[in-house]
Parts: structure tokens; sequence; C-alpha cells
């Protein structure tokens, strides 16, 4: 968005292509490019950087309606053992953030435990196991084949008999669309209900930030299945902006949390609204 | 529909014996919006209604049909010509084996296609290995020594040998026993990650694979174009394998994909069994992306 020129139809294109690019959305890139017309005739602005800022501004201000302010600290529980269920579609990164966010939980002194309630996908426990290693936690699992629900069952009985205080259950990626798969997260999901009351307390869906439109259809559904308390955004090191959590906070109410920018341990950052946005103009 | 839809746009222009530009207009905006929520890319998308414009104004208005009807006919005959005339065949060298090597972004899907891929040619009478050349991810050699298990297909990986010295030993090995098609799972990677696109670049230096297969995840959005046109540069890659089709995302990527490429589409990827493969339909992708 160049300096020196005025705010015309062709500078208003630029900002619609910037804004449908980073997988905001059409309907939500044409609301934000309507406000800012009817801001520019109505202030009479000319000045195309004061421009940015008011959509920098207006696409926090969407983000921001989608963090509710209890929701606050994701390190500050008191229940024990906290349970915290990843969920989502193929391939989007739930068991290296669990292997992430295990290693933050433990360099916090706290006694992590991992649940491997993927039993379908080829070597998925195995996968765990080596970031168990890495995060210093525990690790529950069966044989390949088992019962996810066995396996959560499991981890809580040992996550009771060792006073741990974080168990994080790794689930099968699944595409939304499969009534079975999607079932079989619900019985997942009511066993722990039903061992321990309000579990599990955090529930969040793991999205990969290449993922366009569809992702709204992923929030949709897995929301009917389970309780969605966040979002996970991975691969943001890479060049997709993930812009389709803007529409997602605005409709859905369901904050982002973290981000994954990376392969290793430590590449795991707290969401910051204010990051996110200057990255899709930068 | 997308055809209903433009109806309604047309309706307002009663008794037009052509297509005029202005009353296209319309509609092509209309058109627009359907591919981008389809996920086609920006610019991959204002080039295609150009096109599909440039072919409707001036044509005459066919009686059996409404106009609407009429543009979504152009609109979906230039989607199918645009996504290749039909499914492309792979290579197979003339002196064994066959080399595969299979790459793209994490998570994309490689490792279930190479699964996929030794399946397919075993049916064909071919004798594949596998190679398990992603030395980085946890348990990615578990993972497809686990999979040769399941289809009773070999793998081969060696310890303590780098990515291309693997690929080298892989193809001299299947020269000795008899395989006459080796494919080579990489690890996934990010186009703009450096050193690791310089090891595929030195891979397929050392190697020559018949065919470079870029697989990507059918749900991607925008940035599709960003990594397959980097690939595209640094591999010049054989065709694209399309993921994770078997779920309701429109796949626009394709379009995307194939526009910024020109490099054809050969499979579907349509879950996570290792009979989830199909060849490449290029008008039920265009119907899919229209909606
Ligand atoms: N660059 C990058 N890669 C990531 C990130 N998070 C995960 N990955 C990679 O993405 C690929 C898939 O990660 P997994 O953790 O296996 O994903 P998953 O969701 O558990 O996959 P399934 O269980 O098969 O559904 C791996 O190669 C990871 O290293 C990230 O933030 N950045
Ligand atoms: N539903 C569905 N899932 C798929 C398909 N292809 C792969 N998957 C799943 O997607 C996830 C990732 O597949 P992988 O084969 O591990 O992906 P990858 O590209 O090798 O991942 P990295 O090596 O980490 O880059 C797994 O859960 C697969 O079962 C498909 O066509 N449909
Ligand atoms: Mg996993
Ligand atoms: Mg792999």
């Amino acid at each position: 968005v160049a300096l020196h020129r005025k705010i015309d139809d062709d500078l208003l294109e630029e900002i619609e292509e910037i804004l449908i690019t980073s997988d905001i959305g059409v309907d939500t890139s044409l609301a934000v490019i309507e406000n800012l017309r009817r801001r520019v005739s109505r202030d009479h602005l000319s000045d195309p950087a004061k421009l940015k800022s008011l959509i920098r501004d207006e696409l926090k201000m969407l983000l921001d309606g989608g963090q509710n302010p209890d929701s606050a600290d994701f390190f500050s529980f008191s229940q024990k053992p906290y349970i915290i269920m990843v969920v989502g579609v193929n391939g989007t990164g739930k068991t290296t953030t669990i292997g992430k966010l295990a290693s933050l939980f433990t360099r916090g002194g706290k006694k992590v435990m991992v649940a491997a309630a993927d039993t379908f996908r080829a070597a998925a426990s195995e996968q765990l196991e080596i970031w168990a290693q890495r995060s210093g936690s525990q690790i529950v699992q069966q044989q390949s084949g088992a019962d996810p629900a066995a396996v959560a069952y499991d981890a809580l009985d040992a996550a009771a008999a060792r006073g741990t205080d974080v168990v994080i259950i790794d689930t099968a990626g699944r595409l939304h669309t499969k009534v079975n798969l999607m079932a079989e997260l619900e019985k997942v999901n009511r066993v722990l209900a039903n061992k321990i009351e309000g579990a599990p307390h955090e529930t969040l869906l793991v999205l990969d930030a290449t993922v366009g439109q569809n992702a709204k259809r992923q929030v949709e559904e897995f929301s009917k299945a389970v309780d969605l308390t966040g979002i996970v955004l991975t691969k943001l090191d890479g060049t997709a902006k993930g812009g389709v959590v803007i529409g997602i906070a605005g409709e859905f109410n369901i904050p982002v949390r973290f981000i994954g920018i990376g392969e290793q341990v430590d590449d795991l950052e707290p969401f910051n609204a204010g990051a996110f946005v200057d990255a899709i103009f930068a | 529909e997308l055809s209903r839809k433009l109806d309604s746009v047309f309706k307002k222009i009663k008794g037009q014996g052509k297509l005029s530009e202005d009353n296209i207009k319309e509609a092509l905006r209309d058109v627009r919006r359907v591919l981008l929520e389809a996920d086609v890319n920006f610019r991959v998308a204002k080039k295609f209604i150009q096109a599909v414009q440039e072919k409707a104004v001036g044509r005459e208005v066919v009686r059996s049909i409404t106009p609407g009807q009429q543009v979504v006919k152009i609109v979906y005959d230039e989607l199918s010509r645009l996504m290749g005339q039909s499914a492309a065949d792979l290579h197979f060298s003339n002196i064994p084996p066959t080399i595969f090597m299979i790459v793209g972004l994490q998570g994309s899907g490689k490792t279930t296609f190479v699964g996929k891929l030794a399946k397919h040619l075993r049916s064909k009478g071919h004798t594949p290995l596998m190679v398990a050349v992603d030395i980085y991810r946890p348990a990615a050699v578990k993972q497809l020594q686990t999979i040769g298990k399941q289809l009773d297909i070999s793998v081969f990986f060696e310890e303590n040998t780098n990515p291309v010295d693997l690929s080298k030993k892989a193809i001299s090995f299947s020269r000795h026993n008899g395989q006459d098609c080796v494919i080579l799972d990489t690890a996934g990677r990010l186009h703009i990650d450096r050193a690791m696109m310089d090891e595929l670049v030195e891979i397929k230096k050392t190697v020559s694979p018949n065919e470079i297969l870029f697989v990507a995840d059918g749900m991607t959005g925008q940035d599709a174009v960003k990594a397959a046109e980097e690939f595209m540069q640094q591999l010049d890659f054989n065709g694209v394998v399309l993921t994770k089709m078997d779920g309701d995302a429109r796949g626009g990527a394709a379009l995307s994909i194939k526009a910024v490429t020109g490099k054809p589409i050969m499979f579907f990827g349509t879950g996570e069994k290792f009979d989830a493969l199909e060849i490449f339909h290029p008008d039920r992708m265009a119907s899919r992306i229209l909606g």
C-alpha cells in the first residue's frame, strides 16, 4: 500500500486483495471494505496511511471479540488434574502442538501426562512417545486399534494415581464430515465427562494456517461434537496468514490461544491479535 | 446453486439477444465470489473471469437455455478446459527402477500417498520399494515401516544416513533386490526454508527421479499458489496430488495450482486407507469448485 497515493477505487481493490489473499474470506473482506468506504466519505479521509490503521483496528476488534476476558489466562486453573483434549482434521499439527504445550507446562513445574488416544494412524503413539520424552511428560498408550475412549479413561486413572497436574489427550485427525469419526470423538468426550466432572476442561481445535474457507465448516462440525474452548493456529512460520480465524472469532466466539511457528518444542507462542493483524499487512 | 443465482441477475436484463459486456459484468461478479469462496486464488480468479468475459461477450443468447445457464456453461467449460483434458499418465523408466519422489508441505498427506501409490503400482504388476527419507519428524520412519507391514510392501531405511545418500542407497538396493519402482517419501517442509528446499534439489540432482509429485492438501486456501510456485521453481515437478478430497472443501486450490504451474493433477487422495486413491477427473473437479 504505497505512500503519497490518494484513496481511490484502485487502492480499495488493492486492500481487498490483501484481505482476501490472507484467507479472511469474501464476506468479512467486503464488510471491512464497506465500512472503510463509509468512513472515508463521512470523515473525508484522504491519507492512505490512515486507511491501513483503520483496517488494522477493525480486524483486531473482530478478533478480540472472540477472546472473552474470563478465558484470559490459559495457565491459571484450579482443577487437578486439568484435562485438555486436542482435536482437528488430519495433519494440522495436533500431536506436535501437544508436545510443545506439554513442554510449556513441565517447564512451569507441572507434572504432565499425555494420552495417545490416536489408536488408528500408523506410528501415532510412537510419535507422541518421542514428544513425551522431549517434554518430560509421562505417556499412557495402548495397542494400535484400541478404543480411544479407553485410552483416555486409563490416562485419567493413571493421572489420579500419580498426582498429575495436567493431562493432554491426543486424538486422531478426522474430517468433520465423517459421521462415525465425529461420533467416536463425542464418545471420548462423554467418557471424560462421566469420569471427572467438567472434563475436558479445555478442548483445543488445531487449525492449519494454510486452510481456506473450509475452516468454518471444521469449527461448525467440531463444535457440535465437543465444546471447543480454544483454537491453535499452526504453521504460521510459513507464508499463509490464517485469516480464517477473523471470521471465526466473530461468528463462533472461540478464542485463538496459541500459534505454532515451527516444528521444534519451543515453537509455540501465545496468540497476540495485534501482531497477527500486523503480519497480514506485512 | 450458481446458475439459479445468475438467472436472478439476468432476469433484470430482459429480451436481450446478445450477452453484452454490461449484462455479464454483474453475473461475473457473482461467479468471482463463488470462486473465491471455493478457495480459488485471488489473481487466478481474476484472470479466469477475464477469460470468461472474453468468451461470453457477443455470444448469441441460445434460445433453449436462460442467459444465466449460458454463462454457467461457459464458466464450466472454461474451468474444465483449464483443469486439463484428462488424467495424465505416470512416466515409467525404460530401465528400472522408475524413481518417484514425493514432496510437499508439512502434513499434506505424502507418507499416506506413498502407501497408496505403492499399492496402486503393485496392482498394475509392479514391484514397489518405499523409502523412508524423512529423518526429521518423530517416528516418521516408523510410520512408513508400519505402512509397509500393513501393505506387505518393502520399506528401505538406513540409520545414520542423510536423505541424499539414503535415496542413492535405496536405488542400488532396488537394483539388487528386483524392485522396479522406488518411491521416496520426503519430509514435509516449507517452500521458504532455503536449506530444506536445497536438500530436495540435491536429491533430485543425485538420483534423477522419473516422476516428482507435489502433494497438496485439498483444503488449502489462498496460500496454495505460493508453495506450488516455489516447488515448481526449485524442482519442476511433474504432477500434483490433491489429498483429503473426501472432505467438503470445495478444492479451489486445484484450479490455482494448475493455473500457476501448468502441471497436471494426477491423483486425488480420498481417505486414510490405502485404496483411497482416485485418478483425477477435470470435469468432476469443475462441478465441485462451482458448488
Ligand atoms: N512448519 C511447521 N510445521 C508444523 C507445525 N506444527 C506441526 N508441524 C508439522 O506438521 C506435520 C504434521 O504434524 P502432526 O503433529 O503429526 O499433525 P497431526 O494433526 O497430529 O496429524 P494427524 O494425527 O495425522 O492428524 C509434521 O511434519 C509437523 O512437524 C508448525 O507450527 N510449523
Ligand atoms: N481423510 C483423509 N486423510 C488423509 C488423506 N491423506 C492423508 N490423510 C491423513 O492426513 C494425515 C497426515 O498424513 P501424512 O501422510 O502423515 O502426511 P505427510 O505429508 O507425510 O506429513 P509430514 O511428513 O509430517 O509432512 C494423516 O492423519 C493421514 O491419515 C486423505 O486423502 N483423506
Ligand atoms: Mg497426530
Ligand atoms: Mg510424512
